[in-house]
């Protein structure tokens, strides 16, 4: 049991340090397992460091350089073993523009480096525009959903308005 | 194994049939405040074999079935429907082999869950089961609830410690 | 204690339920104090109903829909008591571009009402198009903040493109 | 009573003086992610007397001077004053009456904080109690932090009628 969850959090760690400094184009962070007598109740701390600024554990960052690294640890554990599925829903709502650009080419390089079907609820006009296929959900009868192909052309140009 | 449509009749606000075709890569879902998005999350995990009714932003698992519109009554089932293309999964014991697996879950008011799996009813595990042998399943890192980003950042460090847990 | 308590209640009671009939341009909404022999430890609950909708605790609505009665309910706090500032950070984040115009909307009209002054922290282009006046945080040095005027025309027009 | 201006020297990102004139209406704050604007609501609410470095996102109060940046060397001292034209305002005793009141908060590493009210060092009390007086304050519901409206949402009852008791 100790030893399965150690050797996951190497795994997991290499993976979460490299996508960090991806995300935040340099900088570096790290997990630590902290101390415990029982291993299996030890917490999981986030450091991070974007560039530039000082080391620091998650709770000091900003919304969105902490909204960035939690996702880079999502995405560390989902390396680690990827899913067939990928549901995102609004990750990306804390990101500014720069940032939703970063994020959006790190789903590049997933769709790159795995088998994986992603699907990203959004309401940002930069992700919408990243992706291969839009569907809208609609409500046109009040309390009533349905499903609609969204022109990605048409949606694109409306992001870029 | 790859998930290559989702079906929902019933479930929340999707009380008409929709059908959801989930191709390779990257697919965006889009649409305004309270229109259905994250109910679309909620449907896979719930046929995922969910057991968590709060985890679903319902206090009881009926609270999952069209309970009507201004212009709808309440209905009384709700059904969603997983089609994935089996390469390499194996079916649970009583279901013959197949190219494409259509997993039904399947709720009547008052009377609790049913779940098939090409027509032949299969136990709540046997779903759980399929999807957990292949790396997904209702309580998979890779499937992000609305706010679990939030979640994560503030949670207790031996809390936040599960989500590696499911990596190992 | 209790007293002032109810007093307050009702008041913001009142608000609240303008507040939200006034942001989802119809529907209903009540706040409840739960049964407890303590009043003083009674429990704050939220029903709403988005119009076309049911009635349902705060707990089964959308984010969206959650942020914007949520954002009703601290608006109706604040009119029962007007604070001579409010700053607001990033309480847009969660919603659609509609309900972005409509809590625009209610911000001019608590402009209207109150002497209050307002800073509104965003990264949303269409209410930084509804601010009397905008000043951009930056770090042209790393790790060093500094205030700079943004012209609020082209602010403007780089939220219509 | 009406807050002017903010200004600040040496908290947190803030290592070089600047200040934020606030005029009536609305004033938006934008910039990207990481770049100082949520920092500007801890000034406001430290200048106002909080007293929970939690809230703050601190360890300690001494979290909030500058800690040193890749060109910078770490601060000592960090300083944060909120101008307000006292229209009405009663200053404390101590402080003789004006038109204009700067109220200041500087801390000193290691050694505590320091409030002054146009140059004459007062009680964190007497600030506190200004600002109550004014209907404002660290605490007041009208300061609304990032995450702030999730975690109402989330809150339980209980905790969510403390919003209810800053209006009574
Ligand atoms: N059992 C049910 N019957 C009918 N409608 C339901 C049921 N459960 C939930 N709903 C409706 O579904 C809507 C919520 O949908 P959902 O949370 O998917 O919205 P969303 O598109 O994710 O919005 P947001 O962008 O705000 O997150 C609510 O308006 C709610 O009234
Ligand atoms: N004591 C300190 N000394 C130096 N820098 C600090 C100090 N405390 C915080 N910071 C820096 O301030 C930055 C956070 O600023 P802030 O939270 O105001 O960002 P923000 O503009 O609100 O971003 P977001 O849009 O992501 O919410 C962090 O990068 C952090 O490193
Ligand atoms: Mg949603
Ligand atoms: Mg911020």
């Amino acid at each position: 049991g100790r030893q399965r969850l150690m050797a996951a959090f190497e795994i997991v760690n290499g993976h979460f340090a490299q996508l960090f400094a991806t995300l935040f184009e340099g900088g570096q962070a790290e997990l630590r397992l902290t101390e415990s007598d029982d291993p299996l109740a030890a917490g999981l701390e986030i450091f991070a460091c974007p560039p530039g600024k000082r080391l620091s554990t998650l709770s000091l960052m900003s919304g969105g350089e902490q909204a960035l690294t939690a996702t880079a640890l999502i995405f560390a554990v989902f390396l680690a073993n990827p899913a067939p599925i990928c549901v995102l829903d609004e990750v990306d709502a804390p990101l500014d523009d720069a940032n939703v650009d970063r994020f959006c080419r790190m789903l590049d390089e997933m769709r790159r480096l795995t088998d994986t079907r992603f699907l990203t609820i959004t309401h940002n006009p930069v992700t919408m525009s990243r992706m291969d296929r839009l569907f809208g959900v609609t409500m046109a009868e009040r309390g009533v959903s349905q499903i609609v192909a969204v022109d990605l052309q048409r949606a694109t140009e409306l992001a870029a308005e | 194994m790859h998930i290559t449509e989702l079906r929902l009749s019933g479930f929340k606000s999707f009380v008409d049939p929709v059908r959801l075709v989930i191709d390779a890569g990257l697919t965006g879902v889009v649409g305004p405040n309270g229109c259905g998005k994250s109910n679309l999350l909620e449907a896979v995990r719930w046929a995922m074999g969910a057991t968590s009714a709060k985890a679903m932003r319902a206090g009881d698992m009926d609270d999952v079935i069209f309970a009507g519109a201004s212009q709808r009554p309440p209905r009384e089932h709700a059904e969603v429907v997983l089609v994935i293309d089996a390469a390499g999964a194996k079916p649970p014991p009583g279901v013959p082999a197949a190219d494409v697996l259509e997993i039904s879950r399947k709720i009547k008011r008052d009377a609790g869950s049913t779940y098939r799996i090409n027509g032949r009813e299969v136990r709540a595990k046997d779903v759980q089961l399929l999807f957990a042998d292949a790396s997904t399943g209702a309580n998979s890192p890779a499937l992000v609830r609305q706010g679990q980003i939030s979640e994560l950042i503030a949670a207790k460090p031996e809390n936040r410690r599960r989500v590696l847990e499911e990596a190992a």
